[in-house]
């Protein structure tokens, strides 16, 4: 995050502008995707962490932004 | 449609109309949070090219969160036209109870402020977003067993899941007053994290 931002804000910018006409729960799913292949460094700098976002959905629709 | 009324089904295939309103708030801890710029840039160049009416505040305090929250809400509330759609983006240190830190240290609870959003009458039945880019913990996954990090607070509490104490207090005003969709309905929340993990 202190170079680029963070992999969750970063990667869903990224995908939402790749495909805005997508559904949105569809589009999370791919940001999550892409966060878990993800590797990243721990606060030591010294071991290698996953991270995986948390997705809870009531929508009763498909919710398409474009 | 009045939005207090009821609706129609939604067929399987049924797609949420956005021809109203979008609004978007983006609240953003900045202080202490290094590169945390870029987030709130990018996230905000998104909303407006997707035709959100944004309102963004950096370095919220914690009393900063639950007014900018109360004012969307009355805002939208107020709105000449229909409201489509919401969206919400929370960036802050975070902490395992579902604590958000405002910039001045002091403490919210996220579910509060979600709440904020679903006594919105504008908003009934219409889709709300909620980012959140915050520790929810200090376990690291994989990693070894909980440790203190310094972006999150520890607490002598046990730990609640977010989700459940937001269904509790939907769930509570549910009972005393049914509306024609269910106040738990038409949410989507992602969260950088699952709960008790920290945000990288």
């Amino acid at each position: 995050r202190d170079e680029k931002g963070s992999d969750f804000i970063q990667t869903l910018v990224e995908v939402l502008r790749a495909d805005p006409k997508a559904d949105l729960l569809e589009l999370m799913t791919e940001v999550n995707r892409q966060v878990c292949e993800l590797d990243v460094l721990g606060p030591d700098c010294d071991d290698r962490r996953k991270a995986c976002l948390e997705i809870r959905s009531s929508l009763r629709r498909r919710l398409c932004l474009q | 449609v009045e939005p207090w009324g009821p609706e129609p089904e939604p067929g399987p295939s049924a797609q949420y109309d956005l021809s109203g309103a979008r609004a978007a708030l983006l609240l953003a801890v900045t202080q202490g949070r290094l590169g945390a710029q870029h987030d709130v840039e990018a996230l905000g160049g998104l909303c407006q090219a997707l035709g959100f009416e944004t309102t963004l505040r950096t370095d919220p305090t914690a009393q900063t969160f639950q007014e900018e929250m109360a004012q969307f809400r009355k805002r939208l509330d107020a709105h000449r036209g229909p409201v489509s759609c919401a969206l919400v983006a929370l960036m802050a240190h975070g902490g395992p109870q579902g604590q958000l830190l405002g910039a001045d240290g002091q403490e919210r609870q996220l579910e509060v402020l979600v709440q904020e959003l679903s006594h919105c009458g504008a908003l009934r039945g219409r889709p709300k977003i909620f980012l959140l880019q915050a520790c929810r913990g200090g376990e690291q996954a994989p990693g070894p067993p909980w440790r203190p990090a310094s972006c999150c607070p520890s607490s002598p509490h046990p730990a609640l899941s977010l989700s459940g104490l937001v269904v509790h207090l939907l769930q509570k005003r549910w009972l005393r007053a049914p509306p024609a969709t269910p106040f738990q309905a038409d949410v989507l929340h992602v969260c950088t994290d699952v709960q008790g993990c920290v945000a990288y």
